[in-house]
């Protein structure tokens, strides 16, 4: 059996939500910096680069 | 990896042994917290290299869409799992989505532009060594991850795929590159493995089915121009049919020859279009 190397093929998932409060435009992005480091410590990655925009926010994660 | 969060979508996307789909229950209950439900869910990966190494719930799609079954509430009653085939045996994509009676009603009912978007996303394998070697760090070279991630972006033409984009880049030790383009309200994303006998790189993309198709040819190009992959697989998620069928063309204008092209339908993302090509000198 060959031996194992970093495996590149990602996973991916997409998740869309509504909203109660049609006023309410930040949404997800409210999510605070130790919530999400809490959704990444499950999936086992970190985040090492952050940026954003008006619209959204991107973070670059370790692995 | 990569992840982005708009106010009420988030993509996340992991290599390696991630698990991602535990992400799933912590993000649910996030949510919930900010009165945010979820209506939606789709799932997508290629073929893994070494599916042995993976952890559960990765062990087998089988076992990822019966562990994405428990996690998702029963409003998301639309469900499809398949695994779109190819060709050649070793390249198949994955997709499971799910989606609520509401998005649904959405989906069938209104016209553009809710339907205008799509998805390419771009497996690449058996990369070129000379532009593999591009994403390597020198030894001891001190630099942070940041600043070895910009030299990469602009020694490799990256930084071309979309100039307008603001670019954050990260540079691995002792090698390996990610980066994530953001544009407006458009996200593109663009991950290495550079090693020599497992190489690969993937890039994604999101636009809009009006977006002049000379562009979107263009975007393609530049990114096969970087890599030069031996193996390609192209995914277009998209309610219209026209996008795809410029894929091909643009692509084979570069020594690549399409060898498999298979379509799906799934709840609230449209059809999936799946393409495989490796190139001519094979």
């Amino acid at each position: 059996m060959a031996v194992s190397g970093f495996e590149g093929f990602e996973k991916r998932l997409e998740l869309h939500f509504f909203g109660d409060d049609p006023e309410e435009v930040m949404g997800l992005r409210l999510l605070n910096f130790d919530s999400l480091q809490q959704v990444l410590h499950a999936v086992q990655c970190t985040v090492v680069s952050a940026v954003g925009n008006h619209y959204f926010d991107s973070y670059v994660l370790s692995e | 990896s990569s992840l982005f969060v708009y106010p009420t979508k988030i993509i996340i996307k992991t290599c390696g042994t991630t698990q991602l789909l535990k992400s799933i229950r912590p993000l649910i209950n996030h949510a919930r917290h900010l009165g945010l439900t979820l209506c939606s869910c789709r799932y997508t990966r290629g073929n893994f290299i070494f599916p042995k190494s993976q952890p559960f719930p990765h062990t087998s799609f089988k076992d990822e869409v019966i562990y994405l079954e428990d996690c998702l509430p029963s409003n998301l009653c639309y469900r499809k799992a398949s695994v779109m085939p190819s060709k050649s045996g070793s390249h198949s994509w994955h997709v499971f989505t799910a989606a609520d009676n509401g998005l649904m009603m959405i989906h069938h009912h209104l016209p553009p532009p809710h339907q205008e978007l799509f998805t390419f996303e771009i497996c690449m394998t058996e990369l070129d060594r000379v532009s593999a070697a591009k994403f390597y760090r020198r030894a001891g070279d001190g630099k942070s991850g940041d600043l070895a991630g910009k030299e990469m972006t602009e020694l490799t033409g990256i930084g071309n795929i979309n100039p307008s984009a603001l670019i954050c880049d990260f540079g691995f030790d002792p090698c390996g590159y990610s980066m994530n383009g953001i544009d407006g309200d458009r996200y593109s994303t663009i991950h290495v493995t550079p090693e020599d006998g497992y190489s690969y790189a993937s890039f994604e993309c999101v636009g809009s089915v009006y977006d002049d198709h000379e562009d979107v040819v263009q975007v393609l190009k530049k990114v096969v121009q970087v890599f030069r992959p031996a193996t390609m697989s192209i995914s277009t998620t998209c309610s219209s049919h026209e996008v795809w069928t410029c894929v091909a063309g643009a692509v084979e204008s570069l020594g690549l020859k399409c060898r498999s092209c298979t379509v799906d339908e799934f709840p609230a993302a449209g059809n999936v279009v799946f393409q495989t090509f490796t190139a001519r000198r094979k």
